[in-house]
């Protein structure tokens, strides 16, 4: 079973951190603190796979995760855009000349982005218009799922204000996202129910850590501040446990399938109706 | 006494909210959350003043603060510099012209900026182009001290990291700021002392709150989360109350002489020359 996710926010907003704390291991190393100038230079985003053999209970999974270290650091931001919607087009048109061989290649690899994970700084406003464009651009060419970045920066008040003022902006600007489609007919009671619980926690709240301590006798995944312990997995401090098990379990195939019959068949159509 | 700071940052990095904690009074009125892409047609930064009478442990004070919102929200930040590089240069243009004049105006208002705080997201790698760039260019012309904003999303281990990496590329990059000067020959040991000890803090990190609790008795500025409660004003959980001393105590008179005797004079020799 294979599953790529792209990974879409500022520099430091916690990507490798939650990357780590997703895949369980030191997938993402922590960065050589790039030297700023020399990194605007560059004026690129640096796309970057890693792939994770994981087990998600018993099942084998080969996650691969795109990392997009350099977005939305510089002065001028235009550039990072086209990186990213350069790079998913281009696994669709590796499909499509897949597709379009006679002999096929016995090799071909399929690279498509099933899910972007959109960082979202936590200022307690509402989206940036940086924030507004890119999930606009998005939005049609791949899976868009929102989520607060270091979620322990908000308290429980200012991050439900935050949510909704960010869903009321994604509905205001017309901006697509996943937002855990099920159908009337075809869907039970039980998977129409749990998708409007997720979609009520759009966009979700994350922490992030690699660092784990035993706490009351059970090890814990967690930030340690001098006024208090942030719990990773803990349902009442963050969305984290809920947005892995419906990445890796429960929507891991609509992600796909939507990806194929939908995203890349919109794409598709647009490229050949040129 | 009259003092102006003026404070830039990012929109949702807690500007508002620490001019409010350090007036001790709602200041700032919380914005009303500002439809992201008419902020980003304007594509300038609003400069507003607003003034406060303050009393300092018995001494008169009227603080103007000066805050910047808009400043680094959009895709492209170049127009945001020039804004507020303008404003200042602006208020030594009036100062120019009142000294200059036959006849001067008695009703003259002096409306230098006399220090600017830098609020630094707390990313916890380095400082971003932007930052590098904008300290660099208003350094020459204003006091700059830069601070890490809202402190309370770094753990002590990432705060003391981030701001040895902050002050690294503070040298690296040969940026000016105020850095607590003192005179060997002039100043008493004491002094000395106290300005060794505030340039070890730099970049100041601030948590601000406007809600007050009664915590153990006393009334306690601070952030309630589900995992414990941050103090504003206690030194273990930043460093608020030393640049507010700082700011309105101890170096106050430093930070307006400097304005006058040199950055002013600065200015207006590079000025006249032209
Ligand atoms: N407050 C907070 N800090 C975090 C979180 N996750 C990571 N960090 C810290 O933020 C800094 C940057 O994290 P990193 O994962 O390297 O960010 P990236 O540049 O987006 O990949 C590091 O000091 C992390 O320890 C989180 O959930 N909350
Ligand atoms: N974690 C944290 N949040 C803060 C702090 N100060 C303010 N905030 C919150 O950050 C959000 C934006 O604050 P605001 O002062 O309006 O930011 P501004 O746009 O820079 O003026 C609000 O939800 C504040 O309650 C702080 O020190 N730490």
């Amino acid at each position: 079973l294979a599953f790529t996710v792209m990974i879409v926010g500022s520099s430091g907003c916690g990507k490798s951190t939650f990357v780590n704390t997703l895949c369980e291991s030191p997938v993402i190393l922590r960065k050589d603190h790039a030297d700023a100038e020399k990194a605007a230079l560059q004026k690129t985003v640096s796309i970057t796979p890693t792939t994770v053999e994981m087990d998600e209970d018993g099942l084998k999974l080969s996650l691969t995760v795109v990392d997009t270290p350099g977005f939305g650091d510089n002065i001028n931001n235009e550039p990072a855009f086209e990186d990213i919607l350069g790079y998913i087009e281009h696994q669709y048109e590796e499909i499509l000349s897949q597709e379009s061989r006679i002999k096929r290649n016995p090799r071909f690899q399929d690279n498509r982005i099933h899910v972007l994970l959109y960082f979202i700084q936590p200022s307690g406003h509402s989206l940036r218009e940086m924030d507004i464009e890119f999930m606009r651009q998005l939005g049609p060419r791949v899976n868009v799922i929102p989520v607060i970045a270091k979620a322990d920066s908000m308290t429980p008040q200012e991050l439900n204000a935050f949510k909704k003022r960010v869903m009321e902006d994604i509905s205001h600007y017309k901006i697509p996202i996943y937002d855990f489609p099920y159908d009337e007919d075809e869907d039970d009671e039980e998977t129409i129910e749990e998708n409007n619980e997720l979609r009520a926690l759009l966009p979700f709240s994350v922490i992030g850590s690699e660092d784990e301590v035993v706490l009351n006798g059970r090890r814990v995944r967690c930030r340690q501040y001098p006024w208090g312990v942030v719990e990773v997995d803990n349902s009442k401090h963050c969305d984290f446990s809920k947005l892995r098990y419906m990445l890796l379990s429960s929507h891991l195939h609509d992600l796909k399938d939507i990806t194929h019959d939908v995203l890349y068949e919109t794409w598709r159509t647009e490229k050949l109706s040129k």
